[in-house]
């Protein structure tokens, strides 16, 4: 029997990470590792987009690399 | 691996250029 996932890739999600601190996309990628949440690397992609645009985070450049973050 | 790692993220940055 397949193993449920231990992760998922939710708007909840997405929002706690970026209340805790600034992220790259890359960050966030790897809090939602495909091998973990049982999408595909396009699922994953995609999701994460549309997370992303509901959310409408504000962003800033932290060592030259554009971050994500919430304020409560 | 992280090539695919960098590919994903510049797939999910090219989806969110058309909105920010």
């Amino acid at each position: 029997t397949p193993s449920s996932s231990d992760v998922q890739l939710t708007e909840e999600a997405v929002r706690r990470y970026l209340i805790r601190k600034p992220m790259t996309t890359k960050d966030l990628l790897k809090k939602f590792q495909t091998k973990r949440t049982g999408l595909s690397s396009e699922q994953t992609v995609n999701v994460l987009a549309q997370i992303l645009k509901k959310l409408n985070p504000e962003r800033k450049n932290i060592n030259d690399k554009m971050h994500f973050y919430l304020t409560e | 691996s992280s090539s695919e790692a960098d590919e994903m993220a510049a797939a999910l940055e090219a989806e969110l250029n058309d909105f920010m």
